[in-house]
């Protein structure tokens, strides 16, 4: 395949699927997302409403952020923070039936990108990690 | 240009150098290593001795794991845990006059490298984002 074919190419065959993707709700508080966040061992992961639409996205560093206090961290100030009120809104998405191309083009500044049906619903996660792969498959031809 | 000329390229342009990198040295606490990641909004980096040697990769991740007890986060410890005992000794490294190749094959599964001179002083780092990059040109041509 030329550059071309890899850039039009259907993102679907790399999506990580919602069922496989660890999140956190609205109205979830600081304390639970840190718990969750902690045990998969995920950095940051999205955040979705009771309707499975994405909202937003939650790393641990908003987390510790949040209770930054002038003296010291403010741990107890945890389970009072609601995940709405910290998490990062101005996640770019991606749709099912986009092309690599934009995959590639987004993914050069995040981690990961959540995939969204036309309606909003959380479909799954396209990560660096797959684009790299398929990427070295290439180069490796 | 070619894969070939692609994957045999050198990565010395593509290293972001040790002065650019936040770390944390063997000796600190964790609580100083959770402010080091928190204000610098990284989730992980390396960990130097005095000598700048590179001895480990500490992120916010084995953090919050070693004071997740059976009742609660146990924050009060965090002072004194060293980030000796919980940073992750066995990462990959790559050598300055490594080529693209290998920092394709690790990054893969490792969202940055550590790279070293040959007698293990601590050069810098090559990340993902700096890998795609340079794939997007290719790629786009
Ligand atoms: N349990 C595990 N098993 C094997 N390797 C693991 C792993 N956890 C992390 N890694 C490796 O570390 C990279 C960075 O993970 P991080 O959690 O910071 O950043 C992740 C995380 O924020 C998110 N992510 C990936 N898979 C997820 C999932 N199933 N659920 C929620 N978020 C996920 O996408 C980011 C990029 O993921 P990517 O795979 O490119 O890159 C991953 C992967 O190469
Ligand atoms: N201050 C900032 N400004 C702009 N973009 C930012 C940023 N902080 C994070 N990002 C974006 O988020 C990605 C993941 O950052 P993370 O801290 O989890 O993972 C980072 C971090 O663990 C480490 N890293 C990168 N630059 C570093 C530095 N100057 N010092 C120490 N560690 C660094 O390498 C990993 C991969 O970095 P990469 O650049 O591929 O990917 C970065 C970059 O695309």
């Amino acid at each position: 395949i030329n550059n071309k074919d890899f850039l039009t190419a259907p993102i679907i065959d790399q999506i990580i699927s919602s069922e496989k993707v660890a999140h956190v709700q609205i109205g979830n508080n600081a304390e639970h997302a840190l718990l969750v966040l902690t045990k998969t061992g995920y950095s940051a992961i999205p955040v979705l409403d009771n309707q499975y639409h994405l909202k937003g996205l939650l790393g641990i560093g908003m987390i510790t952020d949040s209770i930054l206090g002038m003296e010291r961290i403010e741990y107890e100030r945890l389970e009072d923070i609601k995940v709405d009120e910290i998490m990062d809104t101005n996640l770019p998405t991606i749709r099912v039936k986009d092309r690599f191309q934009r995959a590639v083009d987004l993914l050069i500044n995040h981690p990961f990108l959540c995939v969204t049906e036309e309606d909003g619903t959380f479909a799954g996660i396209i990560t660096r990690r797959v684009i790299m792969k398929e990427f070295k498959k290439y180069i490796y031809n």
